[in-house]
């Protein structure tokens, strides 16, 4: 099963 | 000063719907320009976007930037005896410690007030870049909201393949596999209905069923939504609120290691 990324691993945070 | 009046009041009963699975406290931003919102459900796997232009409203007025951090579940309550014909009206003083709503009503002659007392939310905000997807789907808001409801029963994940074939939605689970294939469809005389596939290069992409569907609760602002998405990147899932604004859900992907 593919493991369930975050968003704070595509977008940075501000 | 804040100050806004909105018509359709229930335009802004359904925001609050579309969001409230999703997230508990919530910051309203207020300038001069917009009401928005940016926030992540708890397990940061999702990022909500809102913007509501102030041409969307009949008198707008915000003389300072303010953050008005509510608690969506107190906000639902409130909600709940807005009627559907009620003009809605905000305010709250510069200090944003308590937000007056008022439910006004020309026919019957009601006018419901309420104040809501407001919380300092601390939240993360994430610097999310516009960038061109290789694959954006419009396609009818009810559609989505069917697929992603009926493949719950096969799995728990959904895989998105967007091909020359055109749209494909896919679950596999104990019983076996589900697949739904939307061919681009531009035949009907409404827009609304029409599917549309914009594809630059093929992108398969895996999310949570149960995420997809908290997203179909903005099913009633737009007849259409839009689809984007670019390889290992989130999808962004868009409901337009006529021209005045949007609901953005941003999900990030499973990814295989």
């Amino acid at each position: 099963k593919a493991p369930q990324t975050r968003m704070d691993a595509f977008f940075a945070v501000q | 000063m804040f100050e806004a009046r909105l018509a359709n009041g229930n335009i802004f009963k359904m925001i609050v719907e579309s969001i409230r699975e999703l997230v508990v406290d919530v910051n309203i931003d207020c300038s001069t320009e917009e009401l928005s919102i940016q926030c992540m459900d708890s397990a940061h796997v999702a990022l909500v976007s809102m913007s509501l232009s102030q041409s969307a409203f009949d008198h707008f007025r915000c003389d300072r930037s303010l953050s008005l951090g509510l608690n969506l579940p107190n906000v639902s309550k409130i909600f709940k005896m807005m009627g559907r014909d009620d003009t809605m009206v905000l305010k709250a003083e510069d200090s944003a410690d308590k937000l007056m709503l008022m439910f006004e009503n020309d026919k019957s002659g009601t006018i419901a007030d309420f104040e809501l007392k407001l919380m300092a939310i601390e939240a993360e905000q994430l610097g999310v870049p516009d960038t061109a997807y290789k694959c954006s789907i419009s396609m009818p808001s009810s559609e989505f909201q069917r697929i992603v409801r009926d493949l719950q029963v096969m799995g728990d994940t959904c895989k998105i393949s967007c091909t020359k074939e055109g749209l494909k939605f896919s679950a596999t689970g104990q019983i076996g596999t589900g697949n739904i294939l939307m061919r681009q469809n531009v035949a009907s005389e409404k827009e609304e209905d029409h599917v549309t596939i914009d594809m630059e290069e093929p992108v398969e992409l895996n999310f949570a069923l149960r995420y997809l569907n908290f997203f179909t609760k903005a099913t009633p602002l737009s007849p259409t939504v839009i689809l984007k998405m670019s390889p290992g990147l989130p999808i962004v899932i868009e409901y337009p609120i006529e021209q005045l604004g949007h609901v953005k859900y941003y999900l990030a992907p499973k990814m295989e290691e």
